[in-house]
């Protein structure tokens, strides 16, 4: 008992620091330190072995509810992916479609995005990778009518999912969250309900403007999830966090490489080990 | 936000005609909680408010100027100072083709940035080319091949061929057609992946690049610090294209690149089309930092 480390300012400093460090930002990881230390002051917590399970145990408090299936129990249920440039949409969309065709679904794939270079072709060499059937029109055409006619498709083919890809796009351009929620609205006039997820996907590199992209694609959409990707690297997507405890927005999925089987439900304690080991 | 934290932090503590280290301290509590929420890396953070603290204690306060601003003004200062110049002349190598090399996280913005320094070069009255040197992800030779045509560039790099074999042969190209710079773009990676840390070292030694640009995304947080130690062990840099600047993301991460490399922020990418490439502006990241 003699080597024990003490719960010292050393001991704050680092634990605040591990949070910073997962991206948790600086204001959320003061959050739960006060909330430790508070924990300390009541005599519940009395040696700093116990403060990382401490931690993890707040930490899974929070995003414990987060962790949401797919509602896919609809035909056809519309999957919208969407999210900021490079996050990993196109890629999600195909390991999405894989595995859900895997598991016995009728698929299909929409290539909304019709901005960028190649962008179309890229879910189509997923798609035949996959055999999953690809709508798609010629570049440049308008998105609306690539999502008109694949909902189109979908319903009189009675398939069971149809995944809509997206062009990335920064939340700060208004003229492209217009074209987005223009979508959505396509999408649920053709298909009462539809669509059943709206997944913002989310590199997990992203700092703090992460929740700010949050805010804004849900203001506009009305999200149903986040698909956090990139988890395969050495950042720990801690900005997650705050977007569920300030928006309550379920975390449905995780990217976990560029494979196609690298996708997986979001599982919280998995998760939350990682933040703090 | 910073200014007006810090204005009240002043207020409280009476103004005097002196920064004294007590309320330096306190305003720079301040400029912790900023940075950290604009993304740069806490361990920068926190080597960076200790500069700011032997700089601007015993300063005595501008005429013009309240402490507030003061402080401000040397952490703007120091950040602009930290930033260092604006690195965008590549220089030209002795002997043509200068070769400039992309290299980064999946999705960071290379090969549009490839074919934006391609238009840069081309606005310039130089005639560059691409190699398409990314045969891992699906259409990625496409996503150049189409940029290259629209700006009439040749872009090498066929379906089938290796990577090592397509930089090969679009610097036999190159230097037979009289090309320069020859631009190559590889696949995003991750900087922990040593399979594909060793491509770009084999590509690096096949082809010696004159430069070697890490291109990382304007909104990467705590992790840019790993991202680029990283890279820059196993393979080495030289400039840093920051992108993504046209969102609202503070930008931090490109002090923690900076500090953890030493190497020069060149360029910013500030849209998705051809022509959104801006050289790098110390002054105005340092704002945009201190939001
Ligand atoms: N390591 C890793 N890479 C990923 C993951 N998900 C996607 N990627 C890679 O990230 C890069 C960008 O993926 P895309 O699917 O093209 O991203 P996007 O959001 O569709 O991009 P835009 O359409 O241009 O906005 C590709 O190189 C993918 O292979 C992941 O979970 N882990
Ligand atoms: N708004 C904006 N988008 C950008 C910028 N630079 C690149 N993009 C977009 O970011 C996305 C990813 O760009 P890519 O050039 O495909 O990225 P990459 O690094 O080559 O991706 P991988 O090859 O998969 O690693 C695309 O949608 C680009 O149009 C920029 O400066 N601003
Ligand atoms: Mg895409
Ligand atoms: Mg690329």
């Amino acid at each position: 008992l003699a080597s024990e480390r003490p719960i010292d300012d050393a001991l704050w400093e680092e634990l605040e620091e591990l949070l910073i460090a997962a991206d948790l930002g600086a204001a959320l990881a003061a959050d739960f330190a006060n909330r430790a230390r508070e924990e300390v002051m009541f005599g519940t917590v009395t040696r700093a072995a116990e403060l990382r399970p401490l931690f993890r145990r707040f930490l899974l408090d929070a995003l414990a509810p987060a962790a949401q299936p797919l509602d896919l129990d609809h035909r056809p249920a519309v999957v919208l992916m969407l999210g900021v440039n490079g996050s990993g949409k196109t890629t999600t969309c195909a390991k999405l479609a894989a595995q859900l065709r895997a598991g016995g679904k009728s698929v299909l794939l929409a290539a909304a995005d019709t901005f960028r270079a190649a962008a179309i072709e890229q879910l189509q060499r997923w798609g035949e990778r996959i055999g999953v059937e690809v709508v798609h029109q010629a570049a440049g055409s308008d998105p609306a009518a690539v999502v008109f006619d694949a909902v189109k498709a979908a319903a009189a083919r009675s398939l069971d999912v149809l995944i809509v890809d997206t062009a990335g796009r920064l939340h700060t351009k208004s003229n492209l969250m217009d074209e987005l929620a223009k979508l959505r609205r396509v999408i649920a006039r053709q298909l009462p309900g539809a669509p059943h997820e709206a997944l913002m996907v989310l590199d997990a590199t992203t700092g703090q403007n992460g929740f700010a992209q949050a805010r804004v694609f849900h203001e506009a959409i009305a999200l149903t999830g986040v698909c956090l990707t990139k988890l395969d690297g050495t950042a720990r997507g801690g900005i997650v966090v705050r977007i569920v405890r300030e928006l309550t927005l379920p975390i449905k999925l995780i990217g976990v490489g560029e494979r196609l089987e690298d996708l997986q439900a979001f599982d919280p304690a998995a998760f939350v080990d990682a933040l703090v080991p | 936000n910073l200014s007006t934290r810090l204005q009240t932090i002043f207020d409280r503590l009476g103004g005097r005609g002196r920064l004294t280290e007590e309320n330096v301290q306190e305003a720079l509590r301040e400029v912790r909680v900023a940075l950290l929420e604009a993304d740069v890396n806490f361990k920068v953070v926190r080597t960076f408010v200790e500069r700011v603290l032997a700089r601007a204690v015993g300063q005595d306060v501008l005429k013009s100027l309240t402490p507030a601003q003061q402080v401000v003004k040397v952490v703007h200062d120091e950040l602009v100072e930290l930033l260092g110049g604006s690195g965008h002349r590549l220089a030209p190598a002795p002997h043509p083709p200068t070769v400039i090399m992309l290299i980064g996280l999946q999705g960071s913005g290379k090969t549009t940035t490839a074919a934006k320094l391609a238009r840069h070069y081309t606005t310039q009255g130089q005639h560059p080319i691409l190699a398409a040197a990314d045969t891992y992800r699906p259409a990625a030779q496409d996503q150049l091949q189409t940029l290259g045509a629209e700006l009439g560039v040749p872009v090498v790099g066929a379906p089938g061929e290796a990577p090592l074999a397509i930089c090969r042969r679009a610097r036999e190209e190159a230097a037979a057609r009289g090309l320069t710079p020859l631009i190559l773009d590889t696949a995003g990676r991750l900087h922990i992946d040593e399979p594909m840390l060793e491509e770009l070292r084999a590509i690096r030694r096949e082809v010696a690049p004159h430069h070697v640009l890490l291109v990382v995304d304007a909104m990467t947080g705590q992790d840019a610090v790993n991202v680029a130690e990283r890279f820059n062990r196993a393979v080495g840099i030289d400039a840093v294209v920051l992108t993504k600047l046209d969102g609202d993301a503070r930008g931090g991460a490109a002090l923690s690149v900076r500090s953890v490399t030493g190497r020069p922020i060149a360029f910013v990418g500030t849209g998705e089309k051809t022509d959104a490439l801006e050289p790098f502006h110390p002054d105005r990241l340092a704002s945009r930092i201190l939001g």
